[in-house]
């Protein structure tokens, strides 16, 4: 474990946690990709089997058990219990355009061809493209809450804080996770239009707008 | 440097 590893996890928990409130405080999920959010759930469901397999550490079973209990949550609040909020019509992002391929290619590329290891890797390269329909809704209504907004920040700040400590454990441990460092540039990559966004705008106390 | 997966990671 080193700084850059625990400030991503705890920037991954950030943003989890900040979109729940969100939710739940405003009573409304308006401007939330539920799309993105189911992504997410599948996301955690699909990387966090090993939780039946092998133990790693009380640190590790804790936070893969509130990432999935959040992401379900999350998805609850949205499809349940504040539906009348949802934004459906704005949420029109095709998810088997991302699933199909991601599928294909976690089959076709992958540490090792057996059952739970095709999963892991689905997730990985899922989690890099997750938020699409997010920022494509947010492109279609041209403006975002600014909660929302540090929403995104911290989810994108996470897998740029994950580069790092990869870089760290290349240098201290010798070890590297080709999959997983291609997924993590892609996903980051995918954020930097926003934090661009974010920081001139958001950080300067303005709403987050596009122009039409 | 080996490559494969950090199997501790989140």
């Amino acid at each position: 474990m080193n700084i850059f590893r625990l400030t991503g996890d705890l920037s991954h928990l950030a943003a989890i946690i900040i979109l729940l409130l969100k939710i739940w405080k405003s009573r409304s999920c308006a401007g939330i990709s539920g799309k993105s959010q189911i992504l997410f759930a599948l996301v955690f469901t699909t990387r966090y089997l090993d939780l039946f397999t092998s133990f790693i550490s009380l640190y590790n079973t804790c936070m893969k058990l509130i990432y999935i209990g959040c992401a379900y949550a999350t998805v609850y609040l949205i499809y349940a219990k504040f539906r009348a909020t949802y934004d459906g019509n704005h949420d029109s992002f095709r998810v088997e355009f991302l699933v199909v391929p991601v599928g294909g290619l976690s089959v076709l590329i992958n540490h090792d061809f057996s059952p739970l290891e095709i999963l892991w890797t689905f997730s990985i390269y899922l989690e890099s493209v997750a938020i699409l329909p997010q920022l494509f809704m947010i492109s279609k209504t041209g403006e975002a809450e600014t909660i929302t907004t540090h929403y995104l920040f911290c989810l994108g700040l996470y897998r740029a804080l994950y580069l790092f400590n990869w870089i760290w454990r290349f240098y201290f441990e010798g070890f590297f996770d080709m999959i997983a460092i291609v997924a993590g540039v892609v996903q980051t990559v995918l954020y930097c239009d926003f934090f661009y966004l974010y920081v001139t705008k958001v950080l300067k106390g303005k709403k987050l707008s596009l122009p039409a | 440097e080996e490559e494969g997966k950090l199997k501790d990671e989140l």
